[in-house]
């Protein structure tokens, strides 16, 4: 009933038929959208016996997309040459010292070269590669042969007589 | 670097139309006073010479007023400025007897029944320059879309209206009649209800 109307326009010439309404945020309570039944209650049928599901609309309000736009604020703010752009010079500023940093290692290296021992750094990377063969003398098969890299072809030798 | 953005400057006119003055009623003198409503001048002074092609203003489906401008092309008339045929008028049946009328073809006891129309009076209504509601603009809603929307032309059902604009609510002036004669009721109210929605109704629609 009438009570739950949230707004009202107040009586209204009839004759002109058409009613500007400006639909103002508050009407929103917040939330984002709101369905709205918009009735129309003729001046000869009284509060009480008005039922707004008679001659009514339905409506979706909605706040409305806010398209991030340089609003007035920021383009005066921009005009009078205060731009809050920090966030360019972070973006500029990491690049730039990791740059320099390779550049400042690389003249650290290149100085150091002749002072510079890495074998066993070396010696362990390679240690690691053979690690996937392992020592031959640890082969089963090649238990009995001296360090030989290769396995033996098969020979065809003359049977003895004692074979036959 | 992002380009600042200009936006073109919106020529706004600050300018409030002029009140300008007319005679009524063949001898009362009135000043009226123009409103400009959500982009449109209401009460404008007409101009003093018409050929039909002045620019009117129409509504779209949620009540936005859009200006249309008729154009003559091919010979037809685009976008002509509405026409309310009888909507507007007040019919009056006037009924004649055989002795008052007399034709050769009438039987002496048949009655004949004319119906006549009288126009409104358009003193105020003619400033009113935005399209006016008439049953033939009515549109069906409901679930099976088979509800009448009268006496609403705009805003149409399910609609989306966005919060902070204006949108124009219409409805057929001669809708609403006394019970006991065939006046036009002199006032109406409109009032607006929170509905509430179930989740199904609402649906997943992203916001």
């Amino acid at each position: 009933d009438l009570k739950a109307a949230f707004f009202s326009s107040g009586w209204l010439k009839n004759v002109d038929g058409i009613y500007p309404l400006e639909l103002t945020a508050d009407f929103l309570d917040g939330a984002f959208d709101k369905k709205v039944l918009l009735a129309i209650q003729p001046e000869n049928i009284n509060d009480e016996d008005f039922n707004p599901w008679e001659h009514y609309v339905v409506f979706r309000m909605i706040k409305g997309s806010r398209v991030a736009k340089t609003t007035k604020q920021q383009k005066a703010l921009q005009d009078a040459g205060i731009s809050d752009d920090t966030w360019y010079y972070v973006a500029l500023s990491i690049p730039t010292v990791v740059v320099i940093a390779c550049v400042v290692m690389y003249f650290f290296l290149y100085l150091n070269k002749n002072h510079r021992d890495i074998h066993d750094v070396k010696d362990f990377a390679i240690n690691q590669r053979r690690r996937v063969l392992g020592k031959f003398k640890d082969f089963k098969k090649y238990k009995k042969i001296n360090n030989r890299p290769y396995s033996e072809l098969p020979t065809h030798t003359k049977k003895t007589g004692k074979q036959n | 670097r992002k380009n600042i953005v200009k936006p073109k400057e919106k020529t706004t006119t600050s300018e409030i139309p002029k009140p300008w003055r007319r005679t009524i009623y063949s001898n009362e003198k009135e000043i009226v006073t123009p409103t400009v409503i959500a982009g449109v001048t209401f009460s404008a002074k007409p101009p003093a010479t018409t050929n039909g092609l002045e620019p009117w203003i129409s509504l779209d489906q949620s009540g936005n007023p859009k200006t249309k401008r008729p154009q003559i092309k091919g010979g037809k008339t685009v976008n002509p400025r509405p026409d309310y045929s009888t909507y507007f008028k007040s019919v009056a049946t006037k009924t004649f007897s055989y002795d008052e009328l007399k034709a050769h073809n009438m039987e002496e006891d048949e009655v004949y029944e004319e119906l006549t129309f009288t126009d409104e009076d358009d003193t105020y209504v003619s400033l009113n320059p935005i399209i006016r509601c008439t049953p033939q603009r009515y549109f069906n809603k409901g679930p099976a879309g088979d509800i009448s929307s009268e006496p609403f032309c705009t805003p149409r059902e399910n609609k989306e209206l966005k919060a902070g604009n204006t949108y124009f609510v219409s409805w057929y002036t001669r809708f609403f009649q006394y019970p006991d004669s065939d006046k036009t009721v002199e006032n109406v109210q409109l009032h607006l209800f929170y509905l509430k929605e179930s989740v199904y109704e609402k649906g997943l629609k992203k916001r």
